[in-house]
């Protein structure tokens, strides 16, 4: 079974079209194994992207150094994963 | 489960528990509804599309399909609450039953079984289906770049390690096969809705082109008819354009195919965006999206209903 322990997705938000340039850019290094939720499109809409943990400080340095803001939209995929399996066993206890 | 009234709508199920619910649903209102198995995945699972009907045959009839993309849980959730919705109101809402007794209503709850199988057993944030690559170790095909409409193009890739890879060819993927054999076996679809998660958006064709779909000017008043019928539930803000336009060139997408195929009145959704949660949206928010969504879908159902081509 696949975990996701100390994954984040970040929340990217971009000012212009250059830094969505440098987003697809960023797509295309297979080796970080990044997964884009949303993908890079426009300024006006946010980029949401799951980074496996060895990548995190990678794709950080990458944002920092080019001036692109980023928020943790989710900081431990894997706990918010468990809430979601404990919520499913509950609710399914309840039924029974 | 011992009738649909006792299943938890709040929650997220398996495959084998939302086929269970589907029979029982069948079995509870045979004069309405029926389940017709459209074909086979990769993994050998029966495809399922629920049928609501009062008798006739090929009626003009509205599909829905939900949750192409595996992940996208609240997709499922919303499809099977969506479902129970139109046999609850069958005979008691004015609307649903003046719609019936012309039209069907044709539901795929779990669009890709295999996938969603894969979700709840193995990876949570698998999206594709699990069809084998030859000569790749990577798995799967993003069904949603897989249709017969600028296949190959812009906005699909032809690695299969990428999360959209669109497959050798067109229709490779049975799950995209089975839904193109039954559309076109029918041939009488008026109205194709194709929803995802998480975005919150309300697109129409084309997304393979900047050529302005023929009927642009109609889906877009239309949309945004959905749209406001949508956001006075909650007040969800939701952005609907054309799939180019609005979000980004994809080629191979399901309703630019099924728009070419005549279906007039083809859309896609994009549910709930919290900026929280992501595919992992807390089962609470299941019937709050499906509530406003149905908003949406059932403007689009009177507006194709009050609109005959």
């Amino acid at each position: 079974q696949k975990i996701f322990v100390g994954d984040q997705v970040l929340r990217i938000v971009t000012k212009d079209m250059e830094q969505v340039t440098l987003l697809k850019d960023l797509e295309e290094l297979e080796n970080l194994e990044l997964d884009f939720w949303k993908g890079p499109t426009h300024p006006d809409f946010p980029t949401d992207v799951h980074v496996p943990f060895a990548s995190l400080q990678a794709v950080k340095v990458f944002l920092e150094s080019n001036n692109i803001q980023y928020s943790i939209m989710i900081e431990d995929l894997q706990s918010v994963v468990e809430e979601e399996k404990i919520q499913i066993i509950r609710s399914r206890s309840i039924e029974q | 489960m011992r009738n649909t009234d006792s299943f938890n709508y709040a929650s997220y199920h398996t495959l084998d528990e939302i086929y269970n619910w589907m029979d029982v649903l069948v079995s509870e209102q045979s004069n309405l509804v029926s389940k017709i198995n459209i074909g086979s995945t990769f993994e050998n699972r029966p495809i399922y599309v629920l049928k609501f009907s009062t008798g006739g045959t090929k009626r003009p009839a509205i599909w829905i399909d939900t949750g192409i993309h595996s992940r996208e849980w609240v997709t499922q959730a919303s499809g099977i609450w969506m479902a129970k919705k139109i046999a609850t109101d069958y005979g008691k809402d004015a609307f649903i039953t003046s719609i019936l007794n012309e039209m069907d209503i044709f539901i795929e709850i779990v669009t890709n079984p295999d996938g969603f199988h894969f979700t709840h057993t193995k990876n949570r944030m698998w999206r594709k289906t699990r069809s084998i690559n030859s000569g790749s170790s990577c798995v799967g095909v993003d069904p949603n770049r897989n249709w017969d409409a600028g296949f190959g193009g812009a906005g699909a890739s032809s690695n299969p390690c990428s999360e959209t890879y669109r497959g050798p060819r067109a229709n490779s993927e049975s799950e995209v096969k089975s839904i193109v054999d039954f559309v076109k076996s029918h041939g009488n679809i008026k109205a194709f809705i194709s929803i995802h998660s998480y975005s919150q958006m309300l697109l129409y064709p084309y997304g393979y082109t900047k050529t302005p779909a023929p009927n642009q000017q109609e889906l877009h008043s239309l949309a945004r008819k959905a749209i406001d019928a949508l956001s006075s539930l909650y007040g969800t803000s939701y952005r609907y354009g054309s799939i180019i336009n609005t979000i980004y060139q994809a080629s191979g997408g399901t309703i630019d195919w099924t728009y070419n195929q005549g279906i007039k009145y083809s859309y896609t959704f994009e549910l709930r965006d919290t900026g929280r949660y992501g595919f992992i949206l807390p089962a609470n928010q299941i019937i709050p999206t499906a509530q406003e969504t149905w908003l949406a879908i059932t403007t689009i159902m009177e507006h194709t209903y009050n609109n005959p081509y």
